[in-house]
């Protein structure tokens, strides 16, 4: 009846809660894609300070994160990546996992410690920071 | 068997109390060393050294090193890419003063040695040695009335033999250097690469060395000059600084130092004998001789 079609008219297309951005947005940009995140550590807080003079702040950041799709222009994966991804997604086999994101760069770190017997030295170790990411 | 072994590494983590030292969570849990797993810092975390107690270093060689440090790294920790220097590490080591000197003789103005002991067992056997300098650091920068001319002698000599073996003649060579004590210092090095050189590449870890400065006479006529060189503070006993190049994976090789990866360490000539520069300008002497060196 007339009525019937009105009150039809009448119903929103979607839920009132539902945010049209919101729902675009898990596609254009996955949520907590793979990237690079901020750790602070001070020497203190493992009470080393009392052996390592410099830097009083050290920050070795970490990678954490989904690996989308296309891995490959965006993080320089290998294909092999984007292969472990179809056979994840298609669960070909449940053992293999998807892919993970782990740091592909670093930088080094100078400290100045005391060492047990009072001798001071300065050292500069590779591979401290992570400062780029990558999914593999 | 690795899921079970992996089970009971987790729950012989979950005993340790919850507040035990950081670095005890890095303790082997088998029991057995695996430190060389490790790069030499995780070494000292990983046996737990980072909590035992240790010598404390003297103020003045702290202050020293705070000082290398900021002029080699960035408050975060980053080595500075603009250095001239080729080296990864550099240590300091105090001295066991084995002689107190005497007080100055008046008559030929020279302030009588004081033999220095330096142990070196920090040194790695993959630690080169690229430079080596005695340090004379002052409480506050040292200002004289006029140029002090001094020479400065040093005797390198074997360590003591053990009572068994019968006492052989002392091994020694002289070195002498001649330099000039300008205003405001606040630190005076003497080069003793070529000393230093075949000692530690030769595992050498007992350095024994008597040190005299003898001030020349003339100087003493003035008597602000003379009172200048009564509190001269040489008569503290120097540290030992060493520039090393860390040939290990784990340490850092910027591009300056791959050249010296694996080659005998070219010691910058000796005969300069003392640097007295500030850090800043050593560290530019040492662009322009490593460009010439190119």
């Amino acid at each position: 009846s007339q009525k019937a079609v009105n009150r039809e008219l009448k119903k929103p297309l979607v839920p009132a809660s539902f945010n049209l951005s919101e729902y675009f947005k898990q596609f254009l940009f996955p949520q907590n894609e793979c990237e690079l995140h901020d750790f602070r550590l001070s020497f203190s807080q493992l009470k080393w300070d009392n052996w390592i003079v410099a830097p009083h702040r050290y920050n070795p950041r970490y990678c954490k994160g989904d690996c989308p799709r296309a891995v490959g222009h965006r993080y320089g994966s290998p294909v092999h990546t984007m292969v472990q991804n179809i056979i994840y997604e298609k669960k070909l086999d449940s053992a293999v996992p998807r892919p993970s994101c782990v740091p592909a760069k670093y930088s080094p770190l100078s400290v100045l410690t005391i060492e047990p017997d009072g001798s001071i030295a300065y050292k500069e170790y590779e591979d401290m920071i992570a400062t780029k990411c990558t999914c593999r | 068997f690795q899921a079970a072994r992996g089970e009971s590494q987790i729950a012989a983590l979950a005993e340790l109390d919850s507040d035990a030292e950081p670095w005890s969570l890095l303790q082997p849990l088998y029991g057995k060393d695996r430190t060389g797993l490790f790069p030499p810092l995780f070494k000292v975390l990983y046996n737990g050294q980072g909590g035992s107690p240790r010598l404390q270093p003297d103020s003045r060689a702290l202050h020293y090193m705070k000082r290398l440090y900021k002029a080699y790294a960035t408050k975060e920790g980053i080595p500075k890419t603009n250095r001239s220097h080729l080296c990864n590490t550099v240590r300091l080591f105090t001295p066991y003063v084995k002689h107190k000197q005497t007080p100055m003789d008046q008559v030929t103005g020279t302030i009588v040695s004081v033999d220095l002991l330096f142990n070196l067992d920090r040194v790695t056997a993959v630690e080169h040695l690229v430079k080596s300098v005695l340090l004379y650091t002052f409480n506050n920068s040292v200002s004289f009335p006029s140029a002090v001319k001094c020479i400065y002698n040093l005797v390198m000599k074997k360590p003591e033999s053990s009572s068994k073996t019968p006492p052989r003649a002392p091994h020694s060579f002289t070195f002498n250097s001649q330099f000039e004590f300008r205003r405001k210092y606040r630190w005076v090095e003497v080069d003793v690469t070529t000393l230093l050189q075949p000692l530690v590449a030769s595992d050498k870890r007992n350095i024994h060395m008597s040190v005299n400065f003898t001030c020349m006479k003339d100087q003493l006529q003035h008597p602000s000059a003379q009172d200048g060189l009564s509190d001269l503070p040489l008569l503290v006993p120097p540290s030992l600084l060493l520039y090393l190049n860390d040939t290990s994976a784990q340490a850092y090789h910027s591009r300056y130092s791959l050249h010296y990866k694996g080659r005998p360490s070219q010691a910058p000539d000796q005969k300069k004998g003392l640097s007295a520069y500030p850090l800043g300008e050593e560290a530019a002497e040492g662009v322009r001789s490593s460009r010439h060196r190119r």
